[in-house]
């Protein structure tokens, strides 16, 4: 349930 | 990068900046929680040590840089240099009944367990309840600075713009992250009551005084 993303926030 | 997400950034960094002034103008740290600043510390260094694994953008890495600095530099105001001000007498919420809780969680509820990731999810759930020692110190004192109430408003608010920043993301992007919304909703939810506070008695009143 999660996309599968860079961890670009704060 | 939205406009939520920005103005999100621009409140916490305004929130840190004053809280930072505040303690250097007036050297002293009264009616602050050094608890609470110390989590906002382990959140920051727990989250961000991925500074020294990849690189984001100009923009991320130099707000990492800032928020790590002025986390330890207030940590750094107010239980060295200004020690004599610090209300230890105040500052009582027992902080290991956050701080375990919140690495069990971490251990248990996580999208990837490996070290980095577990890390940034005890950050994620940790930063929700961080505030806690200070909004019961206020409890405990019945009042607030005027300053530090709106340390605590462009704090709460930081979050409440992730929420809609999320919101945002989903429709626009597809991007979805359930541990950050679900710490996120909960950690706004704790500003609700000062929230009401601040709007209905912050003009009037030059203390913010919380019925006990």
């Amino acid at each position: 349930h999660r996309t599968p993303q860079v961890k670009d926030e704060l | 990068m939205n406009i939520f997400r920005l103005t999100g950034d621009l409140s916490h960094l305004a929130a840190i900046i004053i809280l930072l002034l505040k303690i250097w103008k007036t050297r002293s740290c009264a009616g602050i929680s050094g608890k609470s600043q110390i989590l906002f510390a382990l959140v920051f260094t727990s989250r961000y040590l991925d500074l020294l694994t990849s690189f984001i953008s100009l923009y991320n890495t130099t707000m990492k840089v800032i928020y790590i600095g002025c986390a330890y530099a207030t940590v750094y105001l107010i239980y060295a240099k200004f020690k004599a001000t610090y209300d230890g007498n105040h500052d009582t919420f027992r902080v290991e009944f956050l701080v375990v809780p919140v690495g069990g969680l971490a251990f248990l509820v996580n999208h990837d367990f490996s070290p980095l990731e577990i890390l940034w999810t005890f950050s994620i759930y940790l930063e929700s309840v961080a505030i806690l020692p200070q909004l019961f110190m206020i409890s405990k004192t019945g009042e607030a600075e005027t300053i530090t109430t709106h340390y605590l408003f462009f704090l709460g608010l930081y979050r409440a713009l992730y929420l809609i920043n999320w919101i945002w993301r989903f429709y626009f992007e597809g991007f979805f992250d359930m541990i950050a919304i679900v710490a996120g909703v909960v950690q706004t939810i704790l500003y609700c009551d000062f929230f009401y506070l601040y709007v209905t008695k912050g003009e009037g009143r030059s203390q913010l005084s919380i019925p006990t």
